[in-house]
């Protein structure tokens, strides 16, 4: 089954527990303890974070533990997103042609 | 416009989920997966078209950093189609230098792309009567998302900065039985929302979907509504200036 938003309430041994699930879930390996600790940290906060999303979503969605639990908002938004789309995007507003007599 | 629309359950018309990998070619899955839905529809052929040559041939440069939907859709035109997946698969990193557009059979080509009307009511309509389209919306609640209809609000969810693009397949209404159901809804109040194929592979969200509300703008959903136009070619006659 999955790992739901209310994991973020565990002790720090079942943490790490659901850690090690998820690494085996996701094939996840890390090149060193050091790696790992760092890693397990980011998890911990993710999941913190999906409990907060839970309270706050309006709709129906539940949030937990996904493949990108262990990566930090930067390196998610880094590898996952596109170029921020800024003002400069074309606009069918802008595009529309004025009214008769207008300047 | 009808009450529910899933172009999932029409045969051959939405092919499998992508898996972008450490690629962020969000923008080319987008519009391959637009291309190959519309060209299903209209022409009841089911075609994988190639991502890797979206990236390899996009004139902007390095596409796993990032690009825009209509990039994909003007790299499509230059090249006069795509060629499938199978001959030009995707490697996940680009070869700029590299086009091999010429080297394949085309499989599939559009006549241009266009722009949508920003507003939900409309969004529909042309999902509804023509086929799925793309759209980009804030990705900031799906790192942590599992399941479920996002509802959020322009605090929650900016819907001004919009980072990722998606394929918008279709929408319906659901029984607010979720969490917040009680604090937020009123007890069997159907929830409206939009179901949309991501490019994060299949383990992730609802079997690599996710559903957002729809008739709020939760996450910028109306912000770049873009599809590419299939169609047969039509024989244009000239035109003259009288003098």
């Amino acid at each position: 089954g999955s790992l739901r938003a209310q994991d973020a309430g565990l002790q720090p041994l079942e943490l790490k527990e659901v850690f090690t699930l998820f690494q085996i879930r996701y094939n996840r390996t890390y090149s060193s303890p050091a790696e790992r600790a760092r890693r397990l940290a980011i998890f911990a906060h993710n999941l913190a974070q999906a409990q907060q999303l839970q309270e706050e979503d309006l709709g129906t969605a539940e949030f937990g533990v996904t493949p990108f639990s262990d990566l930090t908002e930067e390196e998610f938004g880094h590898i996952y997103g596109h170029r921020t789309v800024t003002g400069g995007a074309p606009s069918v507003d802008k595009a529309r042609s004025e009214e008769r007599g207008q300047p | 416009v009808p009450p529910s629309c899933d172009w999932r359950k029409a045969a051959g018309v939405i092919s499998p989920i992508r898996d972008q990998g450490t690629c962020a070619c969000c923008w080319a899955m987008a519009a391959a997966g637009n291309i190959e839905a519309l060209w299903a529809i209209k022409f009841h052929q089911f075609v994988q078209v190639s991502v890797q040559e979206l990236l390899d041939c996009d004139r902007c440069g390095d596409g796993c950093k990032g690009g825009f939907v209509w990039d994909a859709f003007v790299t499509v035109l230059n090249n006069s189609g795509l060629a499938s997946e199978k001959d030009y698969p995707f490697r996940g990193d680009v070869r700029s230098h590299r086009c091999l557009a010429k080297k394949y059979k085309k499989v599939a080509w559009i006549q241009d792309f266009m722009m949508l009307q920003k507003n939900e009511q409309a969004i529909a309509r042309h999902l509804a009567t023509h086929g799925p389209i793309t759209v980009s919306i804030n990705k900031q609640l799906l790192q942590q998302y599992q399941r479920g209809v996002i509802k959020a609000t322009p605090a929650t969810c900016d819907p001004r900065l919009v980072d990722h693009t998606v394929l918008l397949v279709g929408f319906g209404k659901s029984k607010a039985v979720g969490p917040q159901a009680g604090a937020q809804s009123h007890p069997g109040r159907s929830t409206p929302y939009w179901i949309l194929k991501n490019s994060w592979g299949a383990r992730w969200g609802e079997n690599g979907y996710f559903r957002l509300h729809q008739g709020s703008n939760t996450c910028g959903i109306t912000k770049l509504p873009l599809t590419a136009l299939v169609d047969q070619p039509v024989k244009k006659h000239p035109i003259s200036c009288p003098p």
